[in-house]
This record gives structure tokens, sequence and C-alpha cells, in this order.
């Protein structure tokens, strides 16, 4: 049975880097 | 947008970063909360659902993300179907019905409002 990792669930939303 | 990932059918196992495993119909705030917290490269941001527009493909959405203290606006291009984790109120999609055919997870409507769990790295900001 595959086993997922958490943050697979969740999009990576990146803001604008910033200073 | 791109084809809808495993991982959201009902049933799915998932690791949190204690090392505990739960189903993904299972999965609570908390969960997502602490597992960032024990996380060195994680983190977890507020992303508020701004706009909610139709894409360039009929199943497609455009959603426009206010995200973090920033309020970095960031759109993502996803199917209708696709869930993102509301905090507090769990898995919602643009499409809870086609998301609860296709995945058999309970689904509640995403609507512009919404606080969406989302990550970024520790240390940028």
């Amino acid at each position: 049975v595959p086993v997922f990792p958490w943050h697979s669930l969740v999009p990576f939303l990146a803001p604008t880097q910033s200073d | 947008p791109v084809s809808l990932p495993p991982f959201f059918m009902r049933g799915s196992i998932i690791q949190l970063a204690d090392g505990e495993l739960k189903r993904v119909e299972d999965l609570k705030t908390e969960d997502f909360i602490q597992s960032a917290e024990i996380s060195s490269e994680l983190k977890i941001d507020s992303s508020t659902v701004e706009r909610i527009d139709s894409g360039q493909t009929p199943n497609a959405v455009v959603i426009q993300f206010s995200v973090g203290e920033l309020k970095a606006q960031v759109c993502v291009e996803v199917l209708g179907e696709y869930p993102f984790f509301v905090f507090g109120q769990g898995w919602s999609s643009c499409c809870p019905d086609r998301t609860t055919q296709l995945f058999e997870l309970s689904c509640a409507k995403l609507c512009v409002g919404d606080v969406c769990v989302s990550l970024t790295l520790r240390g940028m900001r």
C-alpha cells in the first residue's frame, strides 16, 4: 500500500520573495 | 492543469511528520499545523481565496489566493475537482460533486473568502 507524505496534499504557494 | 494525484482517493494512507499514519479523509487542520511545526523546511501559510474564474479548458478553474501575512497574490490553475484543505472545515473544491464522485472524498464547496492550508519554505519571507 503506498504511503504519501502529508505535504503532498496541500499546495506550495510561494509568495514573491521580498527583502 | 495537472492531472489529479492519487492521494486524494478515499482510503489513501498519509504519513504525518511525526510518522503517524492517517487516511486522507480523516485529516484535520491540526495534523497539518503539527506536521509543519516539526518540519525543518516547511511552514504553513494561510491562503485566502480571492477569486475563482474559469480556466483555459472546460474543467479548469483559476483560483487567485492571497498568501500569508504579506498577502502575496498567487494564481493557480487546477481542475475544478482538485481539493484544497480549508482551515477548520476540511476538504473543499470548486466542484465538490465531481470530487466526491471521482475520489469518494467528501468535500465542501470552495468559496471566495475560504482560508486554505498552503506551504512555504521556512526562512523565506
